[in-house]
């Protein structure tokens, strides 16, 4: 910043001025193409095309007197009512959009048609200069930080660059990837005061609908899931917590609206990166979790949960594994503890890894003293690798078939050697995994009810039904497997459900699992 | 079943930056085109004013069963919308034809006279957008380089 | 007990999808025809 040549600042300013006058006069010409190629002319000759050092530099100044217009603006107009806000946005937008024009248009025409290096290289170093002034600004200005002009540059960018122009078409891919990866950038974490705005970008009809529905080959879900991630990294604290100020209500609140979306649009998106989602969310954010793991490919018919005597095992889909995008695998560390994990898989040696599991699963992390992320992914590891050793003796799931192997000598050694903390980390990472028909879902539902069959206390009981319960007294929606999981529970006379204590440890207790029990039957 | 953990001094700095952003949310405008003719400005209206749109009213069916002065209406006040696509759309399944020089909708009040290659000649009907009437036109040569 | 989701002001069980007509997330009413930029033919830019 220090470092620009003398002049450069005032001929930016003029540049500007002057291309804001061109590209509203009525002679801009369809698109401001004749202005802008006026315009070039003059960039020329005021040296500002000679090279990236000096666009670079041009491109800076400009955004920060963009910014600073609308901050004026803004100033002026503090308290004004809602009609007045009309007129100041439209005061912002008179030089945003003309700013956004001008880039779109440089990106456009940059290096030759054929040649899109050039086009994207200008629309990362862009995207970059704005994001580096944005996050510049929100550390100066802290909560005087304002995310109008920052938030209109980017849509409006991003809309130009997204229209339907063969041009376009051609780094459609690229361009999605920049946005996405400034996005990251900016993620809440690192810019909390644009989180509102970067929720509402994230979530506009026309980069939803570029990222999951128009991209070929779904490759943009990769990058959305990592957005959505990104989100929930920051929801996570103050949703753990639950005690949620009006800001943050407002900012859940508006993540469920996009998942809605996602889940009666996208469903088989949330399906894939249901993982990746889970590994992050607070495990006591049990409606948005339940949201999620709710979500069924749109071509499967899900059976009726409550249907009299439902053969689960006799689906056609129960035997098909999920697609899971995330390499939930990799998260197993340190490789020792991998290693021995698939040596006592494969021949229950060394016979101390079971003793020696719950010190692997610790945690120093502040606040939680197990370690959330490798649980998940060893439940789920291990629970995959069961299923596998059972279709290879051409047997499928059943409380029989899963009993007596390693892979459930790890989850009963889990059930009991854990305190109660751990064992909730560990009830909810399989729980984590009943949703549609599917052998995932099929697995973990008979694991869960083996476990609460071979308990050898009551409190690993009264654990499983308490992380069943709580998933089911939430609003809707429901998923199939934990219906079908709970349902199996309460009926199913092997498992004894209505005489255990806890049952009926208390009146509203006990009228909660009898109205349960009643929605269920 | 966790408990609550302490937040972070850095998550005490989110919650205030989240804070002061809650107070400027962002508007839906923020990411639309500059509406010149009709902004968005919405003020509150009695409840038992219909609140929502009708359903389906973003489709050509519901276009086609409004009056073509609605129609005329959105397609020169709603321009560059979906709106004014869908008015365009419903026009033309009533025979108007936009005439791109004069930025009129025209419509045959009887078969031309004169049909050649480029054009056709005779008596229609075209919305007047100054006046904002429809009006008729005779001896009208409509050529063809100017239709849509 | 969470969020009773179908106060949302969303339409779950709208055939069409939803989010060409999402609005904001802060917004609990759908996009109207009129909130919608397309990509009109130029020649409809009339003013």
């Amino acid at each position: 910043i220090d470092g620009d040549p003398p002049g450069l600042h005032e001929k930016a300013e003029y540049l500007l001025r002057e291309w804001v006058n061109m590209y509203h006069s009525p002679a801009a010409g369809r698109d401001s193409t004749k202005a802008f190629t006026a315009f070039v002319q003059q960039m020329h000759q005021q040296g500002i095309l000679k090279n990236d050092d000096v666009i670079t530099r041009f491109f800076r100044l400009c955004s920060e007197m963009c910014v600073d217009l609308c901050y004026r603006a803004m100033g002026e107009a503090t308290g004004t009512p809602p009609t007045n806000q009309a007129l100041i946005r439209a005061k912002c937008f008179y030089t945003l959009d003309a700013f956004v024009r001008l880039i779109a248009l440089l990106i456009k025409h940059s290096g030759d048609n054929a040649n899109t290096v050039t086009k994207i290289n200008l629309l990362n170093k862009v995207l970059g200069i704005v994001a580096g002034v944005l996050l510049q600004d929100h550390i100066v200005r802290m909560t005087e930080f304002q995310q109008l002009p920052y938030h209109r540059i980017f849509i409006m960018l991003f809309i130009e660059l997204n229209a339907p122009e063969h041009i376009l078409e051609n780094i459609n891919y690229q361009v999605l990837t920049a946005f996405c990866n400034t996005f990251h950038v900016l993620r809440p974490a690192k810019s909390p005061g644009f989180s509102y705005a970067w929720l509402e970008f994230i979530s506009h009809r026309v980069f939803i609908g570029r990222m999951l529905a128009l991209t070929p080959q779904q490759k943009g879900w990769g990058m959305y899931a990592q957005l959505l991630i990104d989100l929930f990294k920051f929801l996570a604290p103050f949703l753990r917590n639950a005690d949620l100020t009006k800001p943050t209500q407002m900012l859940y609140k508006g993540t469920l609206r996009v998942l809605l979306v996602l889940l009666h649009d996208f469903p088989e998106f949330l399906c894939d990166y249901h993982y990746g989602f889970c590994d992050v969310i607070p495990p006591n954010c049990v409606q948005m979790r339940n949201l999620i793991l709710s979500a069924f490919p749109r071509n499967m018919r899900l059976p009726d949960p409550f249907t009299p005597n439902l053969k689960v095992d006799m689906l056609t889909d129960i035997s098909l594994p999920p697609r899971i995008l995330i390499n939930f695998a990799s998260k197993i560390q340190p490789a020792q503890f991998k290693k021995d994990l698939d040596s006592y898989l494969k021949s229950r040696s060394p016979v101390t890894f079971v003793s020696d599991l719950r010190s692997y699963l610790q945690s120093s992390e502040p606040g939680t003293r197990y370690n959330i992320q490798l649980m998940n992914a060893l439940v789920l590891y291990v629970g995959t690798q069961a299923i596998q050793f059972i279709h290879s003796k051409s047997l499928t799931p059943s409380m029989s078939t899963i009993a007596h192997s390693a892979h459930m000598d790890i989850f009963q050694n889990l059930a009991v050697a854990l305190d109660t903390e751990g064992r909730y980390l560990f009830l909810t990472a399989i729980a984590n995994q009943l949703r549609y028909p599917n052998s995932h879902t099929h697995y973990f539902s008979c694991t869960l009810l083996y476990l609460f069959a071979e308990a050898n206390t009551e409190a690993i009981q009264e654990q499983i039904t308490r992380v069943l319960l709580e998933r089911l007294i939430v609003n809707r929606p429901h998923p199939w497997g934990l219906l079908i999981t709970f349902i199996e529970l309460i009926k199913n006379p092997q498992f004894k459900f209505w005489n255990h204590e806890f049952v009926h440890c208390a009146p509203e207790i006990e009228k909660l699992f009898e109205s349960v029990a009643r929605s269920c039957m | 079943p966790l408990g609550p953990v302490p937040l972070s001094r850095e998550n005490f700095y989110q919650l205030q930056m989240l804070e002061a952003a809650y107070h400027h949310l962002p508007h839906p405008s923020d990411s639309e085109r500059q509406r010149s003719f009709l902004p968005r400005n919405p003020c509150p209206t009695p409840s038992y004013y219909p609140q929502l749109p009708p359903p389906s009213a973003d489709s050509v069916e519901f276009f086609q069963r409004l009056s073509t002065e609605t129609l005329f209406f959105i397609f020169y006040y709603m321009e560059g919308t979906k709106a004014q696509y869908l008015a365009a759309k419903a026009l033309k399944k009533q025979s108007w034809r936009f005439h791109t020089r004069y930025m009129m909708w025209f419509q045959r009040h009887e078969e031309p006279k004169t049909i050649t290659e480029d054009y056709e000649q005779g008596t229609y009907i075209y919305f007047d957008y100054e006046k904002w009437c429809q009006r008729k036109k005779e001896g009208f040569t409509f050529e063809y380089r100017y239709l849509e | 007990p969470g969020i009773d989701l179908t106060t949302l002001g969303l339409n779950l069980n709208s055939p069409e999808n939803l989010y060409s007509t999402f609005q904001s997330p802060w917004v609990d009413l759908p996009c109207r025809p009129q909130d919608i930029d397309y990509h009109v033919p130029t020649e409809y830019l009339t003013n």
